[in-house]
């Protein structure tokens, strides 16, 4: 029996959006910790991890561990039927092939009820270590997401540099080259709008700009993104769901041809 | 996609 009610029910949606393009199928876990997944892109070049902790939802019923296969583009579909201020519930019965989403409006007037089938996954589970990192970014998550998609105009690759100047992401195509340099920056009025540079050691890595914009879906879920970056590491692009847990995306390093 | 290192090349399966 698994019964877990989010009352910030746009946080599901916005999770969904964020991965949907990245991952078609994935098992979504279900334990004592929380509500996770672990996937890989289509082509194994990206990895996203994904958790909501227990503790986030109002109710949170996991009788045991339990691991549903699901087609995030028709998790998706389902949510997108649910309001942005509604309440989600997912329900499950132990052996059922099904899974529920419960949508409760906030007045309570209006309760839905959509079911969906679950699927059979064989998927690899990576163990990913605690890692130290040469450097992180911690920067808002919407420049991010305008630096991806500037660069994505000019060429097909980032190269994401950090000195002690700060971070230079660049890029360079048929037309031209491109550079934006971001000094840290901790005198702003609101902390979401800050960039706090920590660096160990300088570190310089290319990634291809197609995932890195795919990553920046997840804006939505954080005014900050974190990026660690290390030399011998994929980066880990980290959007952190408020109370409750995080998105974080990994991408392997282009290496020169 | 050349030059792009496959992501569980990173990690151990677990």
């Amino acid at each position: 029996m698994l019964e877990l009610r989010l009352v910030q029910g746009s946080l599901l949606k916005k999770v969904l959006e964020a991965i949907k393009d990245l991952v078609t199928d994935a098992n979504f876990d279900c334990s004592a910790t929380g509500f996770s997944l672990q996937a890989m892109d289509s082509s194994h070049v990206a990895l996203v991890a994904l958790l909501l902790r227990s503790e986030g939802f109002e109710h949170y019923r996991c009788d045991r561990n339990i691991s549903m296969g699901m087609n995030l583009n028709n998790m998706s579909k389902m949510l997108k039927c649910a309001g942005n201020d509604d309440i989600i519930t997912i329900k499950g019965d132990d052996g059922s092939d099904t899974i529920t989403f419960m949508f409760e409006s906030p007045t309570q007037d209006k309760i839905a009820d959509f079911e969906m089938k679950l699927m059979d996954i064989d998927s690899e589970h990576l163990g990913i270590p605690e890692a130290e990192y040469h450097a992180i970014v911690r920067m808002p998550s919407a420049e991010f997401s305008r630096i991806c998609k500037d660069l994505s105009s000019i060429g097909d690759t980032v190269v994401i540099s950090v000195t002690k100047e700060g971070v230079k992401f660049s890029t360079r195509g048929d037309i031209g080259a491109a550079n934006i340099v971001l000094r840290q920056n901790t005198t702003v009025d609101k902390p979401e709008e800050a960039t706090i540079i920590e660096m160990n050691e300088p570190v310089s890595l290319t990634f291809a700009l197609r995932y890195m914009n795919s990553f920046t879906k997840a804006t939505p879920l954080s005014s900050m993104v974190t990026i660690s970056l290390s030399s011998e590491l994929p980066v880990v692009v980290e959007y952190k769901i408020a109370e409750m847990g995080y998105v974080r995306f990994y991408l392997a390093p282009k290496i020169e041809e | 996609d050349g030059g792009q290192i496959p992501i569980h090349a990173f990690f151990v399966k677990s």
